[in-house]
């Protein structure tokens, strides 16, 4: 049974992008065969694995019905592949905004797809039709969370609408967890953000912290996962855990 | 003659946010009257300067035809007042990609204003229609770019996009300055993404840097611009400087 993970959070730079990348890659690294679908315009998780787009992107995909096998891409690590994105995406969520089926496009497309343990997308920075469709088309989604004041803001309201698609499109949509990021134990905030997190969502909360550690943000530059550019790093080490925790969250249900 | 700034990225957390509220309070600070526009339906301007919307919003400005007048307020700033946003402008993307003047909306709003020497907006992490109609009523906009590798790597894509909307709607659309925030001098990639952007966009970049500065990071949470919550950090040294750079680059046009 293939488990299709959602990451998501409307706020903008709180990991989303790395952390899709980078559970993907451990857990490929732990022996799943996961596949990677880049659902931003930015095309930042494609770029972050170096992969050049070949004859389709997820675009032709939604947009032109392309078979989603002729999309699919080997990244650097073994048993990790990739759909990648491209630019045009930000046309799509206007013209998905006129289709009848406009929540349902991807889950259709992801539906076709065979024979891997993980399905991970990685969301642009907003609530609109695109992650829409994510959270239609999954089973689960992560939400990674910054550690300051603004990510979590926004928690609330994220939730409220995750209820609303699980009401109307996809009842069986189950919040995997919230992921902290970015965390500096020196910093104050830092702590205080974690434990009204963990006050508040109590055991949806991760154990696993991705720690702020500069080997994530020099990673992408490289175009690779931190557990091949600097598997000694905390973040590749934190990134490891997670996918383990993940991976034992997943036997309960 | 009020000069109308955009603050506008599609990547997500660069510090849109966080350099329209300072550079708004900046500019207060030093004589000037400042209108904060929040056009960001995550609302985190609204909250970073703790304002409760009252009559109105920038929702009900553009989809009600309110009176902006209704909707500003003060903010703890002497001269630096603001018209807050809620979550409800999410919706109004979808609504305004129906409408016959669906990139100027906001333009004939902003044309209401009078009396002030700046209109700051703050945009959302997107290049949808409200990032458009921001950059169609701006006479100049100002790029905040993390120095890290994604927040550079979309530089290209979001100058090819504002070509295209001075070509089509705005010819008076001047790029005001890129500026370069989060900057750790102790971390190489900091500098190597300084040293890459300044050696492309040359002039075009401000002198003025933003270091990573947790005041700036705190401020939020206490509902303060970083000058009322701890003047004498460098985060808000660096805001000052770069209100009084922006103060001085307008003085030549
Ligand atoms: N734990 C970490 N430590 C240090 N840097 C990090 C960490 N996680 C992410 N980064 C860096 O922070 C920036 C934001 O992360 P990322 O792009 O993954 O966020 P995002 O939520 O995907 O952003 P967007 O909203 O634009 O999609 C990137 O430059 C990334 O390299
Ligand atoms: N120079 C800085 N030093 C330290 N922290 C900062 C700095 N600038 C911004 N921040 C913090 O980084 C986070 C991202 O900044 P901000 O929310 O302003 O970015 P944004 O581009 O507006 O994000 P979004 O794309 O979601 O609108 C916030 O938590 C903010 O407090
Ligand atoms: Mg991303
Ligand atoms: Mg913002």
């Amino acid at each position: 049974m293939t488990r299709i993970i959602a990451i998501a959070n409307q706020k903008g730079g709180v990991g989303k992008t790395t952390s899709a990348i980078n559970i993907s890659a451990a857990l490929a690294t732990i022996g799943q065969s996961v596949l990677l679908i880049d659902l931003d315009p930015q095309a930042n998780a494609t770029s972050g694995v170096s992969v050049e787009p070949q004859d389709a992107t997820i675009y032709e995909c939604l947009m032109e019905g392309k078979l989603i096998e002729s999309a699919i891409l080997p990244t650097c690590i073994h048993g990790n592949n990739i759909i990648p994105s491209k630019g045009d995406l930000v046309g799509a969520e206007i013209e998905i905004s006129n289709m009848v089926d406009r929540e349902t496009i991807l889950k259709t497309v992801v539906g076709e797809i065979q024979g891997y343990d993980f399905v991970i997308i990685d969301c642009p920075p907003a609530f609109g039709l695109l992650t829409i469709n994510a959270l239609v088309a999954a089973s689960a989604l992560i939400v990674p969370v910054q550690c300051e004041y603004y990510a979590m803001e926004g928690l609330g309201r994220l939730m409220g609408n995750v209820d609303r698609i699980r009401d109307s499109f996809n009842s069986a949509l189950d919040l995997q967890g919230i992921v902290l990021t970015m965390y500096d134990s020196r910093i104050n905030l830092s702590r205080q953000v974690e434990s009204e997190i963990r006050g508040f969502f109590k055991e949806k909360v991760f154990q696993t912290v991705i720690p702020r550690n500069v080997a994530l943000a020099e990673a992408p530059s490289h175009g690779k996962p931190v557990m091949s550019y600097n598997a000694a790093s905390s973040g590749a080490k934190a990134y490891l855990d997670l996918a383990k925790e993940i991976l034992a969250n997943g036997k309960e249900s």
